[in-house]
């Protein structure tokens, strides 16, 4: 069960980070290629661009500071431009 | 601070702003409230002034929604987005939208629709996010806000200032037109005892005291009131008027003489006026009005004629029914005719012929018998 409730909890944070940096950080958006780019270069790339706007430290993965920041209220405006 | 690709803003200084519909989650007059309040913020640091419409295209046009809501950017339901904003421009540009699955609260025990209000109006403004947290324009919602030390951050100021620059001297005043100067003080009979006024009102802040061809201003902050032609700040305006209130939401001075009424903003008059006084609903068989005030808090104006008042509903647009009522009875002490009204520090000031009477509305008495020209300092 833990193993189980982990592996559905990293779904899910990887469907929110994958949301968050289309809709905020202009990811382009790729379902199906996300999760095997999770650790590529332009994923991390961008989680490090939204780690250093939103002032957190710029570990370039999905830490527990950066998956906190991300479940907070917010603006629908995105925090780059097109 | 960043601004919106292209820097877009808003190519005037005064700025309209409607709200389109309501939360069910708030009074409306919070709703209002908030927003006037967010928008302040906005038009301390800058030139900017804003007024709200009832009806028609504003420039900022401000709703509450829910899901997909005609914009093809839905809302979420509850959480993660709480509002979004557009660049200032035309169309949808500058309006402001709220979600409405969120629960709004004019504390923080929701989501505080000030701060959310004032950060969607600095977007609507040409701001776009910042990244620093601190300030208002950072995209995260802080519920720890302390909102009685609500102030916004120096990168908001340098933010909005390098759109619109700082405010001008005095923001809320009226700028002396270059082709006016005072009028010589011997000019301005505002020392004698039997000096009566046509009509009083508050323009932004200052007070204008009307007497036939003339006006003096006064502002609070000064102890001299300035003497001036009123065809030197608004040439259509008639002389020797009937009265005068301003609607302070609407920022605009609505002046009366006969059976037609005229309207300015600032320096400007207005199209579409004079517009007959009958259009307020006053009966056809008026053809004056004596004196008159808006109250801001409760929304109406009033009208005096005579020994009788009316009523208008400022949110309906409408004049009450149940009206005319005697103006004995509603303000005991007001027995005269009056000439003039305008409201200060609570209290509202009767003027009729060289005497004026202070009307505490709470207590619904006449609290001190004044000389007319009391503001004067004489």
């Amino acid at each position: 069960y833990p193993l189980h409730d982990s592996a559905r909890d990293d779904d899910a944070g990887m469907e929110l980070l994958q949301k968050y940096l289309e809709n905020y950080y202009g990811l382009a958006k790729d379902v199906k290629q996300f999760t095997k780019k999770k650790d590529s270069s332009p994923v991390v790339k961008k989680i490090q661009e939204m780690q250093k706007f939103l002032g957190l430290e710029m570990t370039g993965k999905l830490d527990s500071n950066t998956m906190e920041l991300m479940h907070k209220p917010r603006c629908g405006v995105p925090d780059v431009g097109g | 601070f960043t601004t919106f690709p292209g820097s877009p803003k808003w190519r005037k200084t005064h700025i309209t702003y409607r709200i389109v519909n309501y939360t069910p989650d708030l009074p409306r007059e919070s709703v209002d409230s908030a927003i006037e309040k967010a928008l302040k913020v906005w038009e301390e640091v800058t030139p900017l002034t804003f007024s709200r419409i009832s009806e028609g295209e504003a420039d900022i046009m401000i709703s509450f929604a829910v899901g997909e809501h005609g914009d093809f950017v839905p809302f979420d339901g509850p959480g993660t987005v709480l509002a979004h904003a557009y660049a200032p421009g035309p169309g949808i540009n500058g309006d402001a939208h709220f979600d409405d699955d969120e629960r709004w609260t004019e504390d923080v025990t929701g989501t505080n629709l000030f701060l959310v209000a004032a950060h969607e109006l600095g977007h609507s403004l040409g701001l776009f996010h910042s990244a620093k947290a601190e300030a208002l324009m950072y995209p995260v919602y802080k519920s720890s806000t302390d909102l009685s030390r609500f102030h916004l951050s120096q990168d908001d100021v340098d933010g909005i200032q390098s759109l619109y620059g700082t405010p001008t001297a005095s923001p809320d005043v009226l700028a002396v037109p270059t082709t006016s100067n005072p009028l010589e003080p011997e000019a301005s009979p505002m020392c004698s005892s039997t000096l009566s006024f046509d009509a009083v009102s508050t323009l932004r802040g200052e007070v204008l005291f009307f007497k036939d061809r003339h006006f003096w201003r006064k502002s609070l902050r000064t102890p001299e009131p300035g003497f001036y032609l009123i065809s030197s700040f608004w040439p259509s305006l008639p002389s020797n008027m009937d009265a005068a209130y301003e609607v302070t939401n609407r920022d605009i001075v609505f002046i009366f003489k006969g059976n037609q009424f005229w309207a300015i903003r600032g320096h400007e008059e207005l199209a579409g006026y004079p517009k007959s006084i009958h259009t307020l609903g006053l009966p056809a068989t008026l053809q004056k009005i004596d004196a008159a005030i808006s109250i801001k808090e409760k929304k109406k104006t009033y009208f005096f004629v005579e020994d009788k008042y009316w009523r208008f509903d400022e949110k309906k647009q409408s004049m009450e029914p149940g009206f005319p009522r005697k103006i004995a009875e509603d303000f005991p002490g007001v027995d005269s005719k009056v000439d003039a009204v305008f409201e200060a520090f609570g209290f509202l000031y009767f003027f009729s012929g060289s005497s004026q009477l202070e009307f505490d509305p709470n207590a619904k008495k006449v609290t001190h018998i004044l000389k007319s020209n009391s503001w004067f300092n004489c």
